[in-house]
């Protein structure tokens, strides 16, 4: 892809965050 | 039925369609959903993102899914 290093680091790092805000949401649900 | 508006579900369902590593754009949510305005469009990106459902990618234009495969 055209992504540089970085990009590709900061892309990971916000999925990281996302996928525990989602595990925090069904957390509240249950 | 999964907790969204049908706005959310529509946008949530183009942005999983998306392969491209970048993700989906809001131009480019919509430029395919005529039938949502842009205001509508930001707020369900803004709520899908607080929910964990989607995350931004090179900056807060683009976005792509955590259930993505």
């Amino acid at each position: 892809s055209g992504l540089t290093e970085e990009q590709k680091r900061k892309i990971e790092a916000n999925r990281q965050k996302a996928l525990a805000r989602r595990a925090e949401r069904l957390a509240a649900q249950q | 039925m999964n907790g969204l508006t049908a706005h959310q579900s529509q946008v949530l369902n183009l942005i999983k369609s998306c392969s491209d590593p970048e993700g989906l754009s809001l131009k480019d949510l919509k430029s395919q959903l005529h039938n949502i305005n842009m205001t509508t469009i930001k707020q369900a990106v803004e709520f899908l993102s607080s929910e964990g459902h989607i995350y931004s990618t090179v900056d807060d234009d683009h976005y792509k899914s955590t259930d993505a495969e």
